[in-house]
C-alpha cells in the first residue's frame, strides 16, 4: 500500500492478500475490508499513510478490550485472593512455557504464586513444570503421572489458601477440543476448583500457537463451551507466523488477548499491545 | 458445503452441457475460498484453482454427475494428484539406518520418534535406539525416557553434554555397538528464523549424514508452512514430511501448501497421542479432508 494511490480495487486485492498470508481468515478479511470501504468512498485518492491509520483502526476496532482497558503490567484484582488462573488449549500449544513466564511476571511484583501441576498424562510434563517452578523459585502442588487432574487443581487450590497466595496458576494437559471426554474433563477440573474457592477459576486463559490457521476458530469454541474463556495468549510469535487468528475470535467471541508469548525464555511474555500487533503485520 | 455451493453456482449451465469461461469464474471463485478456510496457502490457492479451472473449461458437464459434482471431482482429483504419487516409507538401508527429527516447537517431534520407534520395531522387526538430542526444553530428555519406557525401546542421553552434534554421535557409536539396527534422532523445536538453531542442526545433519530427514507439522499450521517448509528444505533437503494431530478437526490444507512448495512426500501422519497413533499417509484422504 505504498505511495499516493487510489483506494480501488489493486489496493484492496493487496490488502486480501496481506490479510489472509497473516492468518485472518476470509470473513474477518472481508468484514476489514467492507468497514474500510464504507469509511473510504471508492476512488477516492488517499496517501499511504492515511490509508493505513483507517486500516490499522479498523483492525484494532474489532479487538477486544480487557475489563482493565489496555493493559501495560501483570494486573490481579485485589478483591480476588487467590485469584486463579486455568490454562487450556490444544497440544503443544505453549501452555506450561506461558505459566512459567507468567509466574515470573507476577512474582516480581511481590506476588505469591503457586502452581498446580494438572496434567497428569503426558510424559514428563509434571517434571517440566517443576523445573519452571524451581526456575521461578514459586512452590508447586503435585501428584503422580495418572492421578486424576480435579484432585491436582482441589490439591493445588487449598494450599494455595493455606499458603495465603495471591495468585494460583493451573497447568492443564494439551487435548484436542474435538474430544467430548476430553473436554468434559476439562469442565469437571473447572468444577472442582469452586468446592475450595467459590467462582474459580477467575480467569481461564486458552493458549493458541501463533502459527495456527483457521482451526484456531473452533478452538476457541469448544473451549469456551467447556470452560468459558475469558482471555487470550497467542505464543510463538517470534517466528513468522502473524496470528492474524486473534483478529476474529476476539471479534466473534468478544475475548480479549492479553499476552503473546516471543521465545522460550523466562522474560519471554509480553502484555498484548494492539498498535504493535496490527503493525507487524505490515512488517 | 462445497458440492452444493458449486452446484448453485453451475445452475446456469443445465441444459447448456459445458462449462465455460463465463459461468467458471464464480466457481473457481468457490473453490479458492474453500481453499482458503483450509488453510492452503494464498499464492498455491491461486495457482491450483486457476490450474483446475483449465481443466474445467470444455470439460462435458451433462454425462453422469450433477455439475457441481463433476467440479468437485475435479478439484479432488487435483488435489489428490498434487499430493499423491507412491506411498513413500522409511528409507531403511545403512547400519545402522539413521533417522533425523527436525520441525518448529511442539509439533510433536518427541511423539513421533516414539511413534516411529514403535513402528518399526513392531512391524519391521527393527532393533531401534532413540537418541536425546534436545539439550534445552526443560524435562525432555526425560520425556524421550518416558516414552521410550512405554513402548520398551533403549534411549540413549547425556545430561552432562549440552553439544546435541556429540550427542548424536555418540548415541551412533553406541548404537553400532549394541547392535541397534536403526537409530532415531529426537531434536528440539526451532524456528526457521532461529539462524543459531537452523546451523546448529544443519551441523547435526553433516556430523551423522542420516539415510532419513523428517520434517514434523502440526497439520493445524496455517499460512505460515510455507515459510517453514522451503526454510527447513533449503538448509536440510529433508526426505520426508510428517503431518501430526490429524486425530483434530482441522482442514490441513497445509499438506498442500507444503508439497506444493518443497515437493517431498508426507510419509506419515500421527492421530493421536498414544505410541499406536501412527498412520500411512493417504493422499486421496486428505484431498476430501481438505474439501471438507
Ligand atoms: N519460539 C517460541 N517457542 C515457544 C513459545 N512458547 C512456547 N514455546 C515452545 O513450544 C514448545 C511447546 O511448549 P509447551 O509449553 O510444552 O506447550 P504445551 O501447550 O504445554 O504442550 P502440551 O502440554 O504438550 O500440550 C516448547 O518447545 C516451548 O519452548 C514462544 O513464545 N516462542
Ligand atoms: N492429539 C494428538 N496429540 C499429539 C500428536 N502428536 C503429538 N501430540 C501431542 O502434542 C504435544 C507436543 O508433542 P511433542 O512430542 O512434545 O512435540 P515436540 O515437537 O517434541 O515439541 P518440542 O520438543 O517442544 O519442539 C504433546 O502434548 C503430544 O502428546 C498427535 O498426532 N495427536
Ligand atoms: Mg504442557
Ligand atoms: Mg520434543
Amino acid at each position: 500500500v505504498a505511495g499516493k494511490s487510489k483506494v480501488d480495487d489493486d489496493v484492496l486485492d493487496n490488502l486480501e492478500e496481506v490479510l489472509v498470508s497473516s492468518d485472518v481468515g476470509v470473513d474477518t478479511t472481508l468484514k476489514i475490508i467492507d468497514r474500510i470501504e464504507a469509511r473510504v468512498s471508492k476512488d477516492k485518492y488517499l496517501g499511504t499513510d492515511e490509508l493505513n491509520v483507517i486500516l490499522r483502526e479498523e483492525i484494532a476496532g474489532l479487538l477486544s478490550e480487557t475489563h482493565l482497558g489496555e493493559e501495560t503490567e501483570y494486573n490481579i484484582p485485589k478483591d480476588k485472593k487467590p485469584y486463579v488462573i486455568m490454562v487450556v488449549g490444544v497440544n503443544g500449544a505453549g501452555k506450561t512455557t506461558t505459566i512459567g513466564k507468567l509466574a515470573h511476571q507476577f512474582k516480581k511484583q511481590g506476588l505469591k504464586v503457586v502452581l498446580g501441576a494438572a496434567d497428569t498424562f503426558r510424559a514428563a510434563a509434571i517434571d517440566q513444570l517443576q523445573v519452571w517452578a524451581d526456575r521461578v523459585d514459586v512452590p508447586i502442588v503435585r501428584q503422580d503421572m495418572g492421578s486424576d487432574p480435579a484432585s491436582v487443581a482441589f490439591d493445588t487450590l487449598s494450599s494455595a489458601v493455606t499458603q495465603d497466595a495471591d495468585v494460583v496458576i493451573i497447568d492443564t494437559a494439551g487435548r484436542l477440543h474435538n474430544k467430548v471426554n476430553l473436554m468434559n474433563e476439562l469442565t469437571k477440573v473447572k468444577r472442582v476448583m469452586q468446592k475450595v474457592v467459590a467462582d474459580t477459576p477467575n480467569e481461564v486463559l486458552l493458549v493458541l500457537d501463533g502459527s495456527t490457521g483457521q482451526n484456531a476458530f473452533e478452538q476457541a469454541k469448544q473451549f469456551t463451551k467447556a470452560t468459558e474463556v475469558t482471555s487470550l495468549a497467542i505464543t510463538k510469535l517470534d517466528g513468522t507466523a502473524k496470528g492474524g487468528v486473534v483478529i476474529g475470535i476476539s471479534d466473534q467471541f468478544k475475548i480479549p488477548v492479553k499476552y503473546i508469548g516471543v521465545g522460550e525464555g523466562i522474560e519471554d511474555l509480553q502484555v498484548f499491545n494492539k498498535i504493535e500487533f496490527v503493525d507487524s503485520f505490515f512488517n | 458445503n462445497l458440492s452444493e455451493k458449486l452446484d448453485k453456482a453451475l445452475h446456469v449451465l443445465k441444459g447448456h452441457g459445458q462449462i465455460t469461461e463465463i459461468n467458471v469464474a464464480e466457481t473457481t471463485k468457490e473453490v479458492r475460498r474453500a481453499l482458503l478456510d483450509a488453510d492452503v496457502n494464498f499464492k498455491i490457492a491461486k495457482e491450483f484453482t486457476n490450474k483446475v479451472k483449465e481443466k474445467a473449461l470444455g470439460s462435458d458437464v451433462l454425462t453422469t454427475l450433477q455439475p457441481g459434482q463433476l467440479m468437485v471431482k475435479i478439484v479432488k482429483d487435483e488435489l489428490t494428484a498434487l499430493m499423491g504419487g507412491e506411498t513413500e516409507g522409511i528409507n531403511l538401508s545403512g547400519k545402522p539406518t539413521i533417522v533425523l527429527m527436525s520441525g518448529l516447537q511442539g509439533s510433536g517431534k518427541t511423539t513421533f520418534s516414539g511413534k516411529l520407534a514403535n513402528f518399526l520395531k513392531n512391524k519391521k522387526s527393527k532393533n531401534p535406539l532413540l537418541v536425546a538430542c534436545d539439550v534445552y526444553r526443560p524435562a525432555a530428555i526425560d520425556q524421550l525416557h518416558v516414552v521410550g519406557g512405554q513402548i520398551n525401546v533403549e534411549v540413549y542421553s547425556d545430561k552432562e553434554n549440552n553439544d546435541p552434534v556429540a550427542i548424536a554421535q555418540a548415541g551412533i557409536v553406541q548404537a553400532k555397538a549394541n547392535g541397534n539396527d536403526v537409530v532415531i534422532i529426537d531434536t528440539a523445536g526451532r524456528l526457521a528464523v532461529d539462524e543459531k538453531m537452523m546451523a546448529e542442526i544443519s551441523n547435526i545433519h553433516k556430523a551423522i549424514e542420516p539415510q532419513e530427514t523428517l520434517f514434523v507439522v502440526d497439520a493445524m499450521t496455517g499460512q505460515d508452512a510455507v515459510n517453514t517448509a522451503k526454510a527447513f528444505n533449503d538448509i536440510l533437503n529433508f526426505d520426508g514430511v510428517i503431518l501430526t494431530k490429524l486425530d483434530g478437526d482441522t482442514r490441513g490444507g497445509a499438506a498442500i501448501s507444503i508439497k506444493s512448495v518443497v515437493d517431498k512426500p508426507i510419509k506419515f501422519i500421527g492421530t493421536g497421542e498414544k505410541m499406536e497413533a501412527i498412520d500411512v499417509f493417504h493422499p486421496s484422504r486428505m484431498a476430501e479432508r481438505i474439501l471438507g
